[in-house]
């Protein structure tokens, strides 16, 4: 899949996953 | 809420009850950052609307390498105009619940 986890040492965990290319502005 | 380039949005329906509330923040343009950031994927992550401020994920998000220091400032405050955002439509919404 292509969520990936990332857990920060206090303990918090941030899940990455693809941002919609729609919600992306024109770059 | 100025547009800071970083988006952050509700991850979940808000019923007014947790404290705890998942929120998603991706970067929208990112040339309003000072720093590069990682990569351009969004970010998940539970926040304690009652215990914790956006500083410290802002904090924790830089620690785990999301963004470079510089940034700091922006990612707190694009955290902070979210949450007065929710905390503001609660007390509309259910007033004697807060």
């Amino acid at each position: 899949s292509s969520f990936t986890q990332v857990v920060h040492s206090a303990g918090r965990r941030f899940i990455v996953s693809p941002v919609p290319e729609s919600r992306l502005k024109e770059q | 809420a100025e547009d800071t380039g970083v988006r952050v949005e509700l991850a979940e329906e808000d019923h007014g009850r947790k404290s705890s509330i998942a929120l998603r923040l991706w970067v929208e343009d990112p040339k309003k950052l000072k720093g590069k950031p990682k990569d351009n994927g969004a970010i998940e992550f539970t926040f304690d609307l009652e215990k914790e401020t956006p500083d410290d994920v802002a904090q924790e998000m830089i620690d785990s390498g999301f963004f470079h220091e510089s940034d700091l400032k922006i990612v707190a405050k694009s955290i902070r105009d979210r949450v007065a955002l929710i905390l503001w439509r609660r007390e509309r919404i259910w007033p004697r619940m807060q």
